[in-house]
């Protein structure tokens, strides 16, 4: 068993970091 | 999107020029996912979050190779040959002006013919980060959220851990975890054309 989580980052073509969306906690077996 | 977060075997139609990403086989963190995975050192193209394509570029000038490849166009009835052209990889991405890092390409399909799925010939290739109208670096911008996604799992270690316990009672039926975790950290890049935005996901997997 385990948990699988994550982040998505989202950067503009100037190079600016804008939005950061977590991927929440999630349990498989 | 949990289910889109990383793409599998997602290679929709491309038109005769896209944007995307050039994205490294070679780097650690890239998922080996998908049956367009294709050699250690190949380079893939990444767009509108599907699953990396490996690709046909140019050969250089003085590469006295002759290969040629046929490749389906967006008309599935038809085929077309290219001429002195090899899967784009580490080692190759040089005669191209680019590094094996990431890269923000434009490219021409197939001619400009367009690709119905899976893997096509860049008939042109053209570096677009850090120029005058995408300023980004790509690679730059990669290397700085990883970091940052290592601190986020840093900062965020106690959730983990309050996590891991939920998932040995919920799923496994235990009072507490056996003690043996091991870790997994993926990362997919992708450059969405509509948005012309970057997207760096990471996915973690941590297994008792």
């Amino acid at each position: 068993f385990g948990i699988e989580f994550g982040m998505a980052y989202v950067v503009s073509k100037e190079g600016k970091l804008e939005r950061s969306i977590a991927l929440p906690i999630e349990p498989f077996a | 999107d949990r289910k889109k977060f990383f793409p599998q075997d997602r290679t929709g139609p491309l038109p005769g020029k896209v944007v995307g990403v050039l994205a490294p086989n070679s780097h650690p963190l890239i998922r080996k996912v998908g049956r367009f995975l294709h050699d250690e050192d190949a380079i893939y193209l990444s767009l509108n979050g599907d699953s990396y394509r490996w690709f046909y570029a140019p050969l250089a000038a003085n590469d006295p190779r002759t290969n040629s490849v046929t490749v389906p166009v967006v008309d599935r009835r038809a085929r077309m040959q290219f001429e002195r052209v090899l899967l784009l990889r580490d080692s190759s991405i040089q005669s191209i002006g680019m590094t094996a890092d990431f890269h923000l390409v434009e490219i021409e399909v197939n001619g400009g013919h367009g690709s119905p799925e899976g893997t096509f010939v860049a008939s042109k290739i053209r570096k677009l980060d850090g120029s005058k109208e995408y300023p980004l670096k790509v690679a730059e911008v990669v290397r700085g959220l990883q970091s940052r996604y290592s601190d986020y799992l840093t900062n965020n270690s106690r959730e983990i851990d309050v996590g891991m316990s939920k998932a040995a009672a919920k799923v496994a039926g235990r009072k507490k975890e056996l003690g043996l975790r091991h870790r997994e950290d993926s990362m997919y890049v992708t450059w969405m054309m509509d948005s012309e935005r970057l997207e760096v996901r990471f996915l973690t997997r941590i297994t008792d």
